[in-house]
């Protein structure tokens, strides 16, 4: 496998516990309490992350741009996602409101967030 | 993505995997990057779905992302899906939804459904082979008995195939990257080979969630897609998720 990939290298043995600088940290932990109503259940967890999240539907909606440079087709996608939502099983349906309402973003960019598998695998 | 279930000795489980995302989402030449992998580390959560301040599962997760891609359902079953691309792929999926033909299952939702309401590691393997889906997947599944894991291939309607533990004939463990397990790998993209070589070399008599570790931060298992690292143990519920990065020189897929 080295011979052929010029990347690969011999297994590592002594990478636990981690650190080093293929080590980046650990991800922060959150409870998501299912006896909240669905608009309630992730708040706490997107307000905190709000602005890395806003971060992340821009670069989405910046690379559909590129593949399909018109804002306008772009304004009209995220209106007929806000309605796509509406179509979407509860209580998850209920719960991406409640995302778009507490991160003060349009609804239709966190369905596409949220749909992003089924969009990319192709 | 890659995927590890391997068991020890004992019969214990244990569950690893690499999370790949950003492949062709735009490439960062100053940072040596993938533009949207780069985007989604700062967003990644652990998160512990509770009812009456209990744990029903727990799961490594994009913050805001409703479904799941990685989870355990403490002492049942562990479960992780790696992307399973195809021309009859998920944009398909989608245009039958918008037309109003839906019957089909969001890939993520499916599972967080599987973790939030399942009740055996059978149960769960019966709905994550047979409930049709809107676009194709990998699900790797392990149990918290001797032999209890699988990988399932799916395309968008059935389960093409089941790939099972089977210590009796020497398979005490399973790797899944993004390819058919019947099918060699992509040439460019050989992850499998390089993985299995490397649990191979711990061998079943040392194996633990510390060595998957090991193993998920060897290259080319560890590469400029992989966002984060998951360990899962069933028999506790144990789940631990760590951000990566994968110096120079390293593959960019």
């Amino acid at each position: 496998v080295r011979a052929r990939d010029p990347f690969a290298e011999d297994c590592r043995i002594h990478e636990y516990p981690p650190a080093g600088p293929t080590y980046k940290g650990i991800f922060p932990e959150y409870v998501i309490n299912l006896d909240l109503p669905p608009r309630e259940r992730w708040v706490q967890v997107v307000r905190e992350k709000k602005n890395e999240l806003r971060i992340v539907m821009k670069t989405i909606k910046d690379i559909v741009l590129t593949f399909i440079p018109n804002e306008k087709f772009i304004a009209s996608m995220e209106s007929k996602m806000g309605w796509l939502c509406s179509t979407l099983p509860y209580p998850f349906n209920e719960e991406i409101k409640g995302i778009a309402s507490a991160i003060d973003v349009p609804l239709g960019d966190v369905v596409v967030f949220n749909i992003f598998y089924e969009i990319f695998t192709v | 993505c890659t995927s590890i279930i391997a068991q020890d000795k004992t019969g214990k489980l244990y569950h690893a995997r690499n999370l790949d995302f950003g492949l062709f989402l735009g490439w960062d030449v100053q940072n040596s990057s993938w533009h949207t992998t780069q985007k989604l580390k700062p967003i990644m959560v652990s998160l512990d779905f509770q009812k009456n301040n209990k744990t029903v599962f727990k799961s490594a997760n994009f913050a805001g992302y409703v479904g799941i891609i990685s989870g355990v359902k403490p002492a049942l079953f562990t479960l992780t899906m790696n992307e399973r691309f195809s021309l009859d792929g998920g944009y398909i999926g989608i245009l039958e939804w918008l037309i109003g033909k839906r019957d089909g299952w969001w890939m993520s939702f499916l599972i967080r459904t599987v973790l939030e309401n399942g009740t055996s590691y059978e149960e769960a393997k019966d709905k994550l082979a047979n409930t049709k889906l809107l676009a194709p997947a990998y699900f790797i599944l392990g149990g918290n008995k001797l032999d209890e894991g699988c990988i399932i291939t799916r395309s968008r309607s059935a389960a093409l195939n089941i790939k099972y533990l089977d210590t009796k004939k020497g398979n005490w463990f399973l790797v899944q990257t993004n390819y058919d397990p019947w099918k060699p790998p992509l040439i460019i993209d050989d992850r499998r080979n390089p993985a299995i070589n490397c649990v191979n070399q711990t061998g079943q008599e040392k194996i633990a969630l510390s060595d998957l570790y090991n193993v998920l931060s060897t290259k080319p298992m560890l590469n400029k897609l992989t966002v984060g690292t998951t360990l899962l143990e069933v028999s506790e519920g144990h789940i631990e998720s760590y951000l990566r990065d994968c110096p120079n020189p390293c593959s960019p897929w």
